[in-house]
This record gives structure tokens, sequence and C-alpha cells, in this order.
């Protein structure tokens, strides 16, 4: 259960990364 | 009566803590029942010490991100009334930029 | 009445210590409880990489939020700027 645990917030913390450097992305994009 | 059942059960614990060891020394290969239940209880602190410290970051990110959305709002909306009072025709966004804005939302 | 159950509780915690490894004592013996035992190892270890990645993941995280904290920032002075040419 420790393992899932883990995993589960692993996940969630590459997922939050990848859409904040999409968003950063996407918001300088807009400012140029 | 307290401190000295206290102590007792301290002892107790001391004394099959080394029974164990001494049965089943560790090994390169294994390690004995009292050093795994040790170290299940320190992964175990050290998950619930990186959740706590996750949480606020991410409660932090989605607030910054909210304003970071806010502000290019009323930046896009200025600069439209702007483009009013000066007659002055900017560019409309392009393709990607529609996009991006979407995606934004 | 908090003092003493704060005594209960310290001397439960203990007493439920004792009892998880008196249950362990055999366990060494049983060579199906061995490889219990084993595979309790091997788990450890793949959760403390787990864990690792997690601690490097945060820190990952941390920077993006400095940066996007630099990004709110310069487009807030942007909106001042429009803001006094309008």
């Amino acid at each position: 259960a420790l393992k899932d645990d883990v995993n589960i917030l692993l996940d969630k913390a590459r997922l939050e990364s990848q859409e904040s450097i999409g968003f950063i992305k996407a918001t300088k994009l807009l400012m140029k | 009566m307290l401190q000295k059942a206290d102590s007792d059960l301290g002892y107790i614990q001391y004394r099959l803590e080394c029974e164990i060891k001494t049965n089943h020394p560790d090994s390169a290969v294994e390690k004995n029942p009292v050093t795994l239940l040790k170290e299940l209880s320190a992964i175990k602190s050290r998950y619930q010490t990186l959740y706590a410290h996750f949480k606020p970051i991410a409660s932090e990110q989605k607030e910054t991100k909210s304003r970071i959305y806010t502000t290019l709002n009323k930046t896009m909306a200025m600069i439209q009334e702007l483009q009013k009072h000066t007659d002055v025709e900017l560019s409309s966004l392009t393709e990607e930029e529609k996009t991006v804005t979407e995606q934004l939302k | 009445t908090s003092e003493l159950e704060r005594l209960c509780c310290h001397v439960n915690e203990k007493i439920g210590n004792i009892k998880k490894t008196l249950s362990l004592r055999k366990l060494g013996q049983e060579p199906t409880l061995k490889t219990v035992l084993n595979k309790i190892g091997d788990e450890i270890i793949i959760v403390n990489e787990l864990l690792n990645k997690l601690e490097l993941e945060i820190q990952y995280q941390e920077q993006t939020n400095s940066s996007l904290k630099e990004l709110c920032h310069s487009l807030e002075e942007d909106y001042k700027d429009v803001e006094h040419l309008n």
C-alpha cells in the first residue's frame, strides 16, 4: 500500500510539473 | 510504578531485539526482522514528511498560475481598450496564440 | 486526564511493539516466512528508490514555482505599463 501511495504521489507531482511548464511556455508566447 | 513498568517494557523490547539479532544476524543478502521493522517505519515517516512538504508547494503553484491567468486577461482587455482609443490596429492573435489562450483557459 | 491518556498511549505503543517483535521471533526459522522477509526487504529498497525520485520531483516543483512567480511578477509589471499607457 505504501508503495502504491508513493507511486500515486510521484505521478501527481510529475503531471503538475508538466502542466506548469506548458503553462509557462504558453504565457511567454502570449507576452511577446 | 509507572516508570518501572515503562523501563521494564523497554528492557523486554531490548532483550527481544537482541535475541532476534543473535539468531538471525544481518547478512549482506538478508536483514533480520527487527532491522526490517525499523526500516519500514523509517520509510513510512519519510513518505509522510515528503507528502507534507509537497502539499503547500502544489497549492502555491495553483495560486500563482491563477494570478498569472487573471493578469494576462486584464492585460489583453486593456490592450483592446487601447486599440479602440488610438485606432491602432494591432496584429490579431495568430492561430498559435489563439490555441494557447484556449489552453490557458 | 490528558497526561494520563498520553501515558497510556505511550505504554500501549510499547506493548504493541513488543507484540510485533514477539511475532517476528520465529520468523527467521520458517523457510516460507523467510521468503516473505526477503520480499519485504526488496520492497523496502524499491520504495526507498521511489521516495528518492519523489524528493527530486518536489525539488523540481520548487524550481517551477519560482519561475512561475518570476513570470507573474513580470506580467504584473507589463500590466502596469499598459495601464499607464491607457
